[in-house]
């Protein structure tokens, strides 16, 4: 302000402030989410696959009830789904690769991840193991395995499986890209395409205390 | 705090909402439609000017004392924010993936003299 006026910001004209508050909240936006800028023609999944995963990470939507009003606390947590794209497969053996933003890498801490796998009904009366192996980036198909599980299928639906060390271990070595390998015992594994019943992965994180900074 | 009218010229809480199509932001915001940011605009007299929060009290008394003796400190009282809320966005990053967060003091709520 010229010297000797008000020490207090704001006296614009009313159009100049219009584009001035429009710009400030396009930035308090961007800044607030860590973004560089905005994301650019996002591919949304297909709303089927999008309302099956909320209602299956949030229960309370399936009953017509409002997610709590958020705590105004002084962390910043996220939550993102993430839904794979189809790898290589065989009847045997299908993969999932999933991606993650640059942003999970280089300002969060992972609290929790959970693969999530939609399993079509078996045959009467029985279970199979499926052996899920966990592997860095898009990796080979001899790639050395970060983890193994063994997901028991029991009928038909979702079945869910703890990632968070895979994830951690993913993006401390500086990439985003997540493999995950199925294995069916009895096969053919089941092939999921761009409807409802799409893998994805629910990641919980919080912003500002990356494991490097933790440490320090 | 009080929200702006016509007439309102003290320190007020104005509206402000922000349509994310009119910013062109609606392909990756999935919701909410909009941001009601709100900011706060107007006078602060130096017998408003207190410490926001502070019912009326000795302290709030000598205060209101020692700005009226002090003209300095009078022209230094803004009118700021006094109570925020968080805003929670749904939204798509540049990998596609659903992301919900709750930015953190977004939303004015009500506004008041330092």
């Amino acid at each position: 302000s010229p010297h000797g006026a008000p020490r207090c910001p704001m006296a614009l004209t009313p159009p100049a402030q219009r584009r001035a508050l429009l710009a400030t909240a396009q930035h308090s936006i961007l800044t607030g989410l860590h973004l560089p800028e905005r994301p650019r023609a996002p591919r949304p999944p297909p709303r089927a696959a999008l309302l099956s995963a909320l209602r299956r990470v949030q229960p309370q939507l399936n009953r017509g009830v409002a997610p709590p009003r958020p705590p105004n606390t002084a962390g910043q947590n996220y939550e993102v789904l993430s839904f794979a794209e189809a790898g290589p497969s065989t009847p045997r053996s299908s993969r999932l690769l999933f991606r993650f933003s640059q942003e999970l890498r280089e300002n969060s801490e992972v609290l929790q991840a959970q693969l999530h796998v939609f399993w079509p009904p078996p045959g009467p009366g029985s279970s199979q193991p499926v052996a899920v192996r966990l592997l860095h980036g898009d990796a080979a198909s001899n790639g050395t395995a970060l983890s193994e599980a063994m997901l028991e299928v029991r009928g038909e639906g979702w079945n869910a499986l703890d990632v968070s060390d895979a994830l951690r271990s993913v993006l401390s070595r500086g990439t985003e890209r997540l493999t995950v390998e199925l294995n069916a015992s009895r096969p053919p594994l089941p092939t999921y395409g761009w409807d409802d019943r799409r893998p994805f992965v629910a990641v919980r994180a919080r912003i500002g205390t990356p494991p490097s900074r933790r440490r320090r | 705090g009080i929200d702006c009218s016509g007439s309102t010229r003290t320190c007020c809480r104005k509206e402000f909402f922000v349509d994310f199509k009119e910013i062109g932001w609606e392909d990756w915001i999935i919701q909410p439609e909009g941001y009601h940011m709100n900011y706060c605009a107007g006078l602060c007299p130096p017998h408003v000017a207190a410490v926001p929060g502070v019912a009326a009290s000795f302290h709030t008394a000598v205060l209101n004392l020692i700005k009226a003796n002090n003209a300095d400190a009078a022209a230094d009282s803004c009118c700021v924010p006094t109570q925020r809320r968080p805003l929670s966005l749904l939204y798509y990053d540049r990998d596609s993936n659903i992301v919900k967060t709750d930015i953190p003091d977004m939303i004015v709520d009500a506004c008041g003299c330092t």
